[in-house]
């Protein structure tokens, strides 16, 4: 978690 | 994917069709915060930029596309067909209060100081106190149409199952996202108070009124 552009959630 | 965040996605999408079928039934927007309204476009809008640089998935895309559009939808019908019946003396909370410390938390607290994350995180902070004004409002009525409740358990419902989905992303990959876990504790909080007279009254039968 925490990635850039790493959220996949809504 | 598992079945908690399919489960609260489902919720999401079912609280905006019962909102829009609320307003064309009863041809009405009557107890329903315009200011809340905006605040979800705001949060669509700042939260899903990346749809122009960052490919998801196909579902992915397609709930970010509906989410925009239709909180697009909900206040043009608002402030043009239903205009009316929309009461901005009873809309009054200040949304500066929410929007202002929410900017600056994103400010301080984010995980990368960029533009696009800042908006991520800006999105996120907003989305947990966005209910304020409608809460407020039917505060201050004391009272709600049943149908406008069943729209906000189905919101409430949306964010409290993302939090077992966390839980089990903990486990199964190992993933934490601390600013979206702690904001949506908090969105989902919010909600306790409404939540105990919804199902205590309201799945009774009851109508939905606050004491005096």
């Amino acid at each position: 978690g925490g990635k850039q552009s790493g959220h996949d959630e809504l | 994917m598992n079945i908690f965040r399919l489960l609260g996605d489902l919720a999401h999408l079912a609280s905006i069709f019962i909102l829009v079928h609320k307003m064309h039934t009863t041809r009405s927007c009557r107890g329903i915060s315009f200011k809340t309204q905006a605040l979800y476009v705001v949060v669509f809008v700042t939260r899903y930029i990346d749809l122009f640089y960052s490919w998801i998935s196909l579902y992915n895309f397609v709930m970010k596309i509906f989410f925009i559009s239709s909180s697009c939808y909900i206040l043009y019908l608002m402030k043009y067909r239903f205009r009316p019946t929309h009461d901005p003396t009873l809309d009054t909370f200040k949304v500066e209060y929410l929007a202002g410390p929410c900017f600056a938390l994103a400010l301080i607290f984010n995980y990368h100081f960029d533009f696009t994350e800042i908006m991520w995180t800006f999105s996120i902070y907003l989305e947990a106190v966005a209910i304020f004004p409608q809460l407020f409002m039917m505060q201050r009525t004391g009272e709600a149409e049943t149908i406008t409740t069943h729209y906000l358990a189905a919101l409430g419902i949306y964010r409290a199952l993302y939090i077992p989905n966390w839980i089990y992303r903990y486990y199964t990959e190992g993933t934490v996202d601390p600013i979206a876990i702690v904001a949506g504790i908090v969105q989902t909080g919010l909600y306790l108070d409404f939540f105990y007279v919804y199902f205590t009254k309201v799945l009774q039968g009851q109508k939905f009124e606050l004491p005096a």
